[in-house]
């Protein structure tokens, strides 16, 4: 399996090909995608090789064909469907209008809460939020393979209980707890301080000099 | 100056660190750590290698010196200050309230808006809600090094606009337009999108088997 860092340059890449497609770019180099990346060109080529042949030496790749290659290999020609737990609190809410999700292959079509304040509210597409209890039926009914996660700490345990008897197969987790992955679920967690400390480091650059 | 990815690998290096301490371990191999984080272990030593020597050959690195070390590289070692534009949105005040930003040194101290509505709204230890047009005054006079934007597309560039008054020299930005750095400002775009890209990998390898 490739490390995760690779995948997620694959999304990196994907992003890079999708531009230079509409700039009318039809082959680019290894060497060209790690300049416009700022990436180091062997390690371009050693992620792609992850995942078989594609360019021809001296060539390059073909931007559409690379492009399509890692839309599969991401698992993107198909729509997943998304479910968000807490879609009643601030992130959850945020999280459930973003368009940003759409425009990538995803869409939110269900949303949980556990407080009676919110249960029918209705945000956008993804019609009324249900209650947490509903989740494990309407997983199965609706075909949600992802559940997002945003709720309070104390409330894990519980929400990931309906997660596991719901058969959805990904989380991604925003609460301040740890959770691992399972035989039958693969989590990520986000912690989005580790953004803030990508970008300390280049102020302590700026400070040294 | 290394690779993006290597800066955020330091970042899982030190939460890993953290916890090793917590357990009572003193010193660690870069094979241990790699096995830990699902790494390399050469892709451990070299990503350590870009600054400087710190272990010894067959005896690995004490726990301790290389997490002292990791925060220096990253400048967590001082308090960084932090300001939300768009505080008074979903995303914003979520942001605002986030207890994990503070556990890593970095305090939000100042918020800001542009809807009368919310102006002088108190959210927290942040203060109230300021007039977004005092963002040059109040980055000074607080010595705030990072902006965290959540506003509309249309929002930003009147927003960016005020950063570049305002001297902060670093930007999240959340909004959903491509912003660049400048010789001043180093800007990373966040899209959460991704992270569901990676959790799509992982179906997608459970599909195919
Ligand atoms: N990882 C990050 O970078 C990051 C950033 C911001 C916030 N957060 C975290 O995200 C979570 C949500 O933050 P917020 O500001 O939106 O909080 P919030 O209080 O506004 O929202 C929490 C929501 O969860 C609901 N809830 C509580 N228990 C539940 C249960 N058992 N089942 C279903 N829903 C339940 C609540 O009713 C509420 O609507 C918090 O844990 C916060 O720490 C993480
Ligand atoms: N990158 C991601 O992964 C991600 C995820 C979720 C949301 N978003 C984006 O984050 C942004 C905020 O989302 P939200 O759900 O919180 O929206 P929101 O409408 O709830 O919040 C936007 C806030 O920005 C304020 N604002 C508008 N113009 C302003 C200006 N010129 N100066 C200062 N403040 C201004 C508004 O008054 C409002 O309070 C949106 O652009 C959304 O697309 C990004």
């Amino acid at each position: 399996l490739p490390p995760q860092a690779t995948v997620r340059r694959l999304s990196i890449y994907l992003r890079c090909l999708n531009l230079l497609d509409e700039e009318g770019v039809s082959v680019v180099s290894s060497r060209e995608l790690a300049e416009r990346l700022d990436l180091n060109p062997a390690q371009v080529r050693k992620d792609l090789a992850y995942f078989g042949e594609f360019g021809k030496r001296g060539v390059g790749y073909s931007v559409l064909k690379l492009r399509d290659h890692i839309i599969k290999i991401l698992g993107l020609q198909q729509k997943r469907l998304v479910g968000i737990i807490g879609a009643g609190g601030r992130l959850g809410h945020a999280l459930a209008l973003y368009k940003g999700f759409e425009k990538r292959n995803f869409k939110v079509v269900a949303l949980f809460d556990k407080d009676p304040h919110v249960i029918n509210q209705v945000y956008g597409e993804a019609g009324p939020i249900h209650h947490v209890s509903e989740l494990p039926r309407l997983v199965k009914a609706l075909g949600i393979e992802i559940l997002v996660l945003c709720v309070p700490a104390e409330a894990v345990p519980e929400a990931f209980e309906y997660v596991l008897l719901s058969g959805a197969r990904a989380v991604l987790n925003f609460a301040p707890v740890k959770l691992a992955s399972t035989e039958e679920v693969t989590v990520h967690n986000v912690d989005l301080a580790m953004e803030l400390e990508s970008l300390s480091y280049h102020l302590g650059i700026r400070e040294t000099g």
